[in-house]
Formats: structure tokens, sequence, C-alpha cells
């Protein structure tokens, strides 16, 4: 683990009194091996391990009796600075039905997101409608109508026609039926796939949604910001949402795509149950990130 | 600068981003710069094109143990088992590599022993059907080593050549998951001794370091026989395949490159890295 191979470094340095500028390069380069066997973007590791070693030459550790420490210490704070910010709250329409929008690349976790986030309005005592606007995928409609059975939520999808028509006439639906807020799944698309964007962009115009989140699986290496910059360049989403973190990848890609897209990450998927959701805490994927 | 025997530091470092960018990983990235100090000829280290050659040759050689991607074997039916964790395309892999073997003239029976996953088995129904094959499958929540065993059954009455064996997703850290699969495993044999006679795993293209650990987890509760890599069609190039193949000597079967049948392909080293360069 990190603070460990920190002072192994540190051990071999300070047999020589304190520490150089030379010694803190060193570290600096154990720091960024450690961030990209952690998956973070190596242009993201590279300008991170910089801003480190800036904020440690400003700090003066090379004076410091306990340097690794304190250069860890440094690095853990960045790190939370970088990848936190504030965790707000989804935006709600004034007036109703409030759209929350879920894109990202196949596979990443969104329908089962979608199907959590509902649960969790539902607890919150909103009346979600989802929307199922994915009508490629074998079986997505049959998915998101049972995850919706599974936890009492409406859902509303038509094989027979597109997905823009299905938003447009979820959205009447939804406002018919008093719901207050729509939970509007999209299919699986690559960042390159030209139609398949530009089709998002019309969804999105056409409903204007309040809130854009991007799905992302936790377990995604150096990828992740080719997509993330991308979805934001034609889609521009309001928030993060990392899956699977469950699991034991470290979760650089959560650094990654905060730091190419500036944006927040709203919510940690920790499991495949409906109730598998959580609020994102910055400190502890730095803590997972740093291993 | 004692240059001329010495390969130049900046190109060096480019190809050593390149490499990570690519997710190859630190260790291997390292091991293949320092196989290529040693390998690059004299003459060769101030020609770039020389050098990128050089390392093109290094990463085929380390993919190269490629079996055969048709199950050249003699049993029959010939069982497949398809693992992963959770959505990295095994379903799609499956209905692909179905129709990939009715295309060789081959009878395939696929068994949907996903019951867990929300509309899992219409999912792979719809394959079947796409594909022309038949499915054996059950109600959710039934015992997905029941339907496997099943599927072998369907598969050894019917005189299919092959069957493909569908289940559910699962992270290698849920010890309760990786277990529930060595118990499909069981039952297969059960069914027929010696079943399955492949287990394929599949990786996501765009899977980081974490691919490392998920086919040695699975390696050591099921004997992987070969990797499917999906989503090559995206812009991740799946580099820890590198490392897997080395750690596990698995050879890459197949890659997924679309979301339609068709978009299965043999794995070949050499087209692999012209395009991790590409
Ligand atoms: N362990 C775990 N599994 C998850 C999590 N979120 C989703 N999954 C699983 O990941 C797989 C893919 O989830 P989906 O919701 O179908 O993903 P998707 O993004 O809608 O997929 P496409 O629509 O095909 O792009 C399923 O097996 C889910 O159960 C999570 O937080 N943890
Ligand atoms: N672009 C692209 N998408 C793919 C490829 N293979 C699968 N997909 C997509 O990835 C998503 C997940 O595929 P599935 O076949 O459901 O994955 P899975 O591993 O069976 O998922 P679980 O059973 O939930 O664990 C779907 O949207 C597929 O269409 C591929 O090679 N390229
Ligand atoms: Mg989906
Ligand atoms: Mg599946």
């Amino acid at each position: 683990e990190i603070t460990e191979k920190f002072e192994d470094v540190f051990r071999k340095l300070k047999g020589q009194g304190k520490i150089s500028e030379k010694h803190l390069a060193d570290g600096m380069r154990e720091i960024r091996r450690v961030l990209l066997e952690a998956d973070v973007n190596y242009k993201v590791a590279k300008q991170f391990v910089a801003d480190v070693q800036e904020k440690a030459l400003g700090a003066d550790v090379v004076k410091s009796i306990t340097p690794a420490q304190q250069i860890i210490k440094i690095v853990h704070d960045e790190l939370v600075l970088l990848i936190g910010g504030s965790s707000s709250p989804l935006k709600t329409a004034n007036i109703p039905p409030t759209v929350i929008m879920v894109v990202g690349l196949q596979g990443s976790g969104k329908t089962t997101f979608c199907g959590k986030l509902a649960n969790q309005l539902k607890a919150q005592g909103k009346k979600p409608l989802l929307i199922g606007a994915d009508l490629q995928r074998p079986a997505a409609v049959e998915q998101l109508k049972t995850v919706g059975r599974q936890i009492g939520v409406d859902s509303y999808s038509d094989l027979s026609t597109t997905p823009l028509s299905v938003c447009k006439a979820g959205f009447s639906l939804a406002r018919q039926k008093g719901c207050d807020v729509i939970v509007l799944d999209t299919a699986g698309r690559l960042h390159v796939d030209e139609a398949l964007m530009q089709e998002l962009q019309q969804i999105k115009g056409e409903l204007k949604p309040h809130e854009t989140l991007f799905v992302a699986d936790g377990m995604t290496g150096q990828d992740a910001v080719n997509a993330a910059t991308v979805f934001l360049e034609k889609i521009d989403f309001s928030g993060i949402v990392l899956t699977k973190m469950d699991g034991d990848a470290r979760g650089g890609a959560a650094l990654s795509i905060k730091a190419v897209t500036n944006r927040p990450i709203k919510y940690i998927g920790t499991g495949e149950k409906l109730d598998a959701l959580e609020i994102f805490h910055p400190d502890r994927v730095a803590s997972r990130i740093l291993g | 600068v004692s240059g001329k025997t010495r390969i130049d530091e900046e190109t060096l470092e480019e190809i050593e981003e390149r490499l990570i960018a690519a997710d190859v990983g630190v260790n291997t990235t390292l091991d293949i710069i320092s196989a290529l100090r040693e390998n690059l000829q004299l003459r060769d280290r101030n020609d770039s094109q020389a050098v990128l050659n050089c390392l093109k040759s290094e990463l085929i050689e380390r993919l190269q143990m490629n079996g055969s991607a048709d199950t050249a074997s003699n049993q029959k039916p010939y069982i497949i088992m398809v693992v992963g964790v959770n959505g990295v395309g095994k379903t799609t892999s499956i209905g692909k590599l179905a129709n990939h073997f009715v295309q060789d003239g081959k009878r395939v029976v696929l068994g949907a022993a996903d019951t867990f996953r929300a509309a899992a088995s219409e999912q792979l129904e719809i394959w079947a059907s796409r594909a022309n094959v038949e499915i054996v499958r059950n109600k959710p929540g039934a015992d997905p080593a029941s339907v496997a065993f099943d599927a072998v059954a369907a598969a050894e009455s019917r005189s299919a050549d092959i069957a493909i064996i569908d289940t559910a997703g699962r992270l290698h850290t849920k010890s309760n998951l990786m277990e529930e699969l060595k118990k499909i495993q069981r039952a297969i044999d059960r069914k027929m001794p010696g079943a399955p006679h492949e287990v394929l795993l599949v990786i996501d293209a765009t899977t980081g370091q974490n691919g490392l650990t998920q086919a040695k987890v699975f390696n050591d509760a099921v004997k992987i026989g070969g990797i499917v890599l999906t989503k090559l069609d995206g812009t991740a190039k799946g580099g820890i395949v590198v490392a897997i193949q080395e750690q596990l000597r698995v050879p890459i079967r197949f890659i997924g490159v679309g979301e339609q049948m068709d978009d299965l392909q043999p794995f070949v080293p050499e087209e692999y890295v012209e395009a991790l360069f590409s």
C-alpha cells in the first residue's frame, strides 16, 4: 500500500540526512506509478504529480523529519480536493417533471442505475417514471420493465417507434400520471459513434433534462478520459456515476474523468441489487486509489 | 551524447506512454522496454522506424500463443461455458459465437444459465432466434447449475455439435458467486464427464489493470481455456490482455468489434498490434 511503498523510498533517502529535491522527484515517480497502477490516466497522473511536487516544495518537506508522511498527506489531500468538490443534490424542476437523463458506454450499468435512482427517489416520497429509450439492445425494455416492477415504479417504452418519440410520449405520460421525476434510460453507445451521439443530442434538445448523468464503469482504465471528454463535448453532462465499485478495481477512472470534465461525481454503484447506491465520498475513493 | 549505441530516450518515453495509454500496465511496459533495449540491433538504435518494428514484433511474440480459433475438437457435443464480470459482453458474444458456428454448419444449443439478472434469459432468447439456434432456459431464480445441466442434456439428446452456456456476470471478489460458478461447472461435468471442454473468459477492452486480477481469480475458480476481448470498436485497446496472456498462458480466441451478430473476429496478433499503434 502506498504509505509503505513511499516510506521504503524515503528510508533509502533518509540515510543521507534530509532529502533533496532529487529525492523528492524520485518519490514523485513512485506516486505516479501508484496512480498508473490504479488506472489513473497517464496525462492526469503526470499533471497531478507535478502539482503535488510544487506543493511539497512549497511546504518545505525537504526540511521535514518525516518527509514521507508529510508528502503522503499532501498527495491524499490534493486527491480529495481534485475528485471532491461539493456533492450537490440533484437539481429539481420548478415545474415538474424533473428529467434525469442517464448516458454512457455499453454495459457500464445505466439501466441498473436508473432502477437504483428511481428506488431512492421513491423512498424520498417522489413519484418517478422510468422511460426506456433503449430500443436497440435485445430485451432492454424488458429489463427496465422488470427493474421497475421490482421496485414498484412505473416504466414506459414503445418498441414500435424511435427513441426520440418514446421520450416525447413518456414525458407527456409523466405529466398525465402526475409523476414528478423522470429517469430516462438510454442505450449504451460509443463516443465515436457519430449517429448515436447525435441521437443523444436530439433527445437532450427535446427533453431538456435538469440533470444528465454519465455512468462509467469503476474498472475502466486509460480510455475513461476519451469517452468522458467526447460525451462532455457533445452532450455536456452535469454529473458522474461510478459503478461496480463493490469490486476491487482501484477506481482511478474517478480521478481521470473528474479531472478532464470538472463535473461532480454524484453516486457510486456498490452492487447488483437495486438498493446498492451510495452518495459519493471523495476521501473514501481517494484512499482506494492510493491503495 | 553517446546516442549511437543507446536508444533515444525521448523515443522510449513515447513508447512507454503509448503502451500505458493502451492499458498494457506499468510492469509489462517496463518489461517490454527492457526487452527492446536488449534486442534492438546497435545499428538500428537511431532509426525510429526500426525501433517501432522491433517493438511490434516484441508484442506480437507475447501475444502469439494463439490456439486455432476453431473448436476442432472431437468432443460431441463440445461444451463451452462463458464467464466474466458484469456487463463485459458475455451474452452478446454468445449470440455472435452461435452464429459463427452455424455458418460453419454446426448445430448449436444455448443454455441460459443466468437466472439472476433482469431479462437475462429473454436477452439470450433473442440472440438464439437471430442465430437460428435452440435455447434451454428456466424461470428467473431457478438454479443456474440445473439449467446448465439441462442444456448439456439437450445438446446430447439432440446430437448438437456445440453447447454454449451463458452465466451471470459476477465480480471475482464475491466468493459466494465464484463458488456458484464452480457449482455450475460441476453440474456440467456430472452430465458429461470432462465438460465444459472450454471456459471462455470475456474481458472488456475498456478495463484497466483490474482485468488481470479478474483473469487470475476466475482462472483459480474454473480453468480458463481462452479469452474473448470485446468492445474493440471503441477507442480502448485492451492492452491488459498482454499481461493476462503472459500470466495465464491462455489464447485470446476472439475479439468483439460491435453489437451486431457479425461483429466477432478471430484474434490475430499482427492485426491487434497494428491497431495498437494506429
Ligand atoms: N456488482 C455490480 N454490478 C453492477 C453494478 N451496476 C450494474 N451492475 C451490473 O452490470 C451489468 C450491466 O448493467 P446494465 O444496467 O445492464 O448496464 P447498461 O449500461 O444499461 O448496459 P447497456 O444498456 O447494454 O449499455 C449487470 O449485470 C448489472 O447487474 C454495481 O454497482 N455493482
Ligand atoms: N460496441 C460494442 N458493444 C458490445 C460489444 N459486445 C457487447 N457489447 C454491448 O455491451 C453491452 C453489454 O453486453 P452483454 O452481452 O449484456 O454483457 P454481459 O456480460 O452478458 O452482461 P451481464 O450478463 O449483465 O454481466 C450491450 O449493450 C452489448 O450490445 C462489442 O464488441 N462492441
Ligand atoms: Mg441498459
Ligand atoms: Mg449476460
